[in-house]
């Protein structure tokens, strides 16, 4: 009994879309808030990669640095926030 | 802390600031406060003064809006971002913007101030008592004219004390009518209106005609939403329709199915499928004075913080009794110093053992008075102590038919026949002796009819008046580390989901073991209820979830049907 049920999802009207999977929320996420792109010293900018984005957002928000997309990490994102990047470039 | 590169700050302390709209959710005056508590918030720690201005440009201009609304960040519908707010500088530097889309409260549910009546403006206070039946929101019943009103007291009945809730019967804000209430029908582009429109808008704000043509006259002023109304979907601020049809079934109360992330909507017509007009449930919405806080934050120079406790951590959380933490002190002071003058914090009284002292709050670190240890002749339970009068039980539990309420040694129960009034309070010693005086949880093996009770790490088994225990629950197979079990529902035969934090257990009572392929994600099998639940039963085949004075009801089918008091639904106060 413990396997999901298979709900039937439905498009609502006037909704903001946010069937987004984990993966793509993530990106979404570490780019609205400056963890994915970095200013370097030299005033270049470096995207850097996810793993280190997701260490970056980790070390922020007081979550276990695994690097990965786990699932306290997921739930983080999905918190009400402010919409102030936490990594300003 | 964290400052903006830079360190970007106001160059004087004369700080000033500007509302240039309002949210529809709170009454203007709530508004104000909640934005002026914010900003003392500030005052109070540095030498900062804020001003008010009604007309021109201020360092602070504070926004209310929707979706795309002027600047290069859109907002994004209910939850998700709240707010943002620029760092101090000229234009839009220093501006803070709040999502309209959200739910703006105090915190914890709607707050509705009310106008008129005979309560000079005092708060709903919900739940009020009107002719003997309990009202959660503002009602229309007992009125010929439709105008929403509530109680200002707990007891409408024996206080007579009340006022009228915000609706477009009574007013309107902003707009160019002072104020002035809608007149329906009216007259807009040659259309007749029976009720508030968005149309001819691009920012979602419903609005109204404040006398009988909008062509002629233009007046017309923005509608308050009722407290009952949709937050967002696509009829914001309409009430719920119930009953409504959901993809041909019947619904008589807000629902999360067909929504993968748990949110309550209903429809707004009698039948979603046709019509496709839904919203939101009002839920206990978010703090404006927290959120306004942390934006003026932002507004007077600080970044985030990555103190999770500092009010400029990023995330919402709602406290009831806020104050900024060093973090937040340390910051802002390093920008503008600290508040000259005396020490701003009072001096705290000190208490001796011979002058009186007010009761403490309880709190997670005032202990709770223990009972006595029972004597061999029981005393009698004080019948005054009224379970309508506890907040929050210690465990609740089905027992014989019965519901049972757990608190400190003692307990209440409710038939599930009869008039369905509370009977107790009885000491748990009297029944069950071995047991302490708080459990976190309890349940009855349908099959046995055995009582199973779990107490911090340890748990008993009651057989009519044998018991066995107390044990370990690590003997169950339960992680050792495990603090407490919070939370049974029984399933099928001789299977119980154990709950604790985020996880659950699956519980075979005929073994004693726990199942292999536990723990699980509470959150991933029962969507839409509050991951901090304190308590977790079954009560007539529904799941029935606590957190603090509130329930959420599940169905079998693990949907979210119904959240509401344990008071008033479950021990019928």
């Amino acid at each position: 009994w413990c396997h999901p049920i298979k709900s039937v999802f439905v498009n609502f009207p006037g909704d903001v879309i946010k069937n987004m999977t984990d993966t793509e929320l993530a990106e979404t996420y570490l780019k609205r808030f400056g963890y994915m792109e970095v200013q370097e010293k030299s005033g270049l900018q470096s995207v850097v990669s996810t793993s280190k984005a997701l260490k970056r957002l980790q070390r922020q928000l007081g979550l276990e640095e695994t690097g990965a997309l786990d699932k306290a990490t997921v739930s983080a994102m999905k918190q009400p926030r402010c919409g102030v990047p936490d990594i300003r470039n | 802390y964290q400052t903006f590169q830079g360190d970007l700050k106001w160059d004087h302390n004369d700080v000033t600031y500007r509302i240039m709209n309002y949210s529809p959710d709170m009454e203007e005056s709530l508004i104000d406060d909640a934005f002026a508590r914010a900003f003392k918030v500030w005052s109070d720690v540095t030498p900062l003064t804020f001003t008010r201005l009604y007309d021109g440009t201020a360092d602070i201009m504070i926004s209310f809006g929707k979706q795309d609304h002027g600047d290069p960040y859109p907002f994004d519908g209910k939850d998700g971002l709240l707010a943002h707010a620029y760092p101090p500088g000229e234009g839009m530097q220093g501006d803070a913007h709040f999502d309209d889309d959200e739910y703006w409260t105090l915190g914890n549910g709607p707050a509705v101030k009310t106008r008129y009546g005979n309560a000079e403006g005092a708060m709903c206070h919900f739940p009020f008592l009107f002719e003997r039946r309990s009202y959660s929101t503002c009602i229309t019943e007992g009125r010929s004219d439709g105008l929403p009103w509530c109680g200002t007291t707990a007891d409408y009945d024996k206080d007579k004390k009340y006022g009228f809730c915000p609706s477009e019967l009574l007013f309107t804000f902003g707009g160019n009518s002072d104020g002035a209430q809608c007149v329906f029908p009216f007259t807009f582009l040659g259309k007749q209106y029976d009720s508030c429109t968005t149309e001819g808008r691009s920012d979602g704000y419903r609005w109204c005609a404040t006398t009988a043509n909008f062509d002629t006259d233009k007046k017309y002023g923005f509608c308050p939403n009722r407290d009952t109304a949709v937050i967002g979907g696509n009829s914001e601020g309409e009430p719920c329709q119930f009953p409504f049809i959901f993809l041909g079934k019947t619904y008589t109360s807000c629902t999360s199915e067909g929504r993968g992330d748990g949110k309550l909507w209903c429809a707004t017509t009698s039948n979603f499928d046709t019509d496709k007009k839904w919203g939101f449930c009002p839920d206990k919405g978010y703090s404006l004075f927290l959120v306004a806080a942390h934006e003026f934050g932002h507004a007077l120079g600080l970044d985030h913080s990555n103190i999770q406790d500092a009010l400029m951590f990023p995330m919402y959380k709602y406290v009831a009794d806020f104050s900024l933490n060093e973090d937040d002190i340390e910051g802002i002071q390093y920008l503008y110093g600290p508040k000259p003058g005396p020490d701003p914090k009072p001096p705290q009284p000190t208490t001796t053992t011979s002058s009186p002292v007010s009761t403490p709050k309880p709190t997670a670190q005032t202990p709770k008075p223990t009972a006595p240890i029972v004597p061999t002749t029981t005393p009698s339970v004080d019948p005054s102590m009224d379970a309508c009068k506890m907040d929050i039980f210690d465990t609740i539990t089905e027992i014989q038919g019965e519901l049972h309420f757990f608190k400190d040694g003692l307990y209440w129960k409710t038939s599930n026949g009869g008039d369905g009034k509370n009977k107790g309070p009885f000491r748990t010693s009297e029944r069950w002796p071995a047991l302490p005086n708080k459990i976190n949880t309890a349940f009855e093996d349908h099959l046995t009819k055995k009582i199973y009770f779990f107490a911090d790490t340890q748990f008993w088994v009651y057989n009519g008046q044998e018991v066995q225990g107390p044990r370990r629950i690590e003997k169950l197979g339960l992680p050792s580390t495990l603090q407490k079990v919070e939370g049974a529902l029984q399933r099928g035969k001789g299977k119980v989901i154990l709950f604790s934090g985020e996880n659950f257990w699956r519980l075979d009572v005929k073994t004693q073991q726990i199942d292999k392929g536990y723990p699980r994600f509470t959150d991933e099998t029962f969507g839409g209820v509050p991951g901090d639940s304190h308590d977790v039963f079954l009560y007539k085949g529904h799941f029935y979830f606590c957190r603090e004075k509130f329930y959420w009801r599940m169905t079998s089918r693990r949907q979210v049907d119904r959240v509401g008091y344990v008071k008033y639904d479950l021990l019928k106060c």
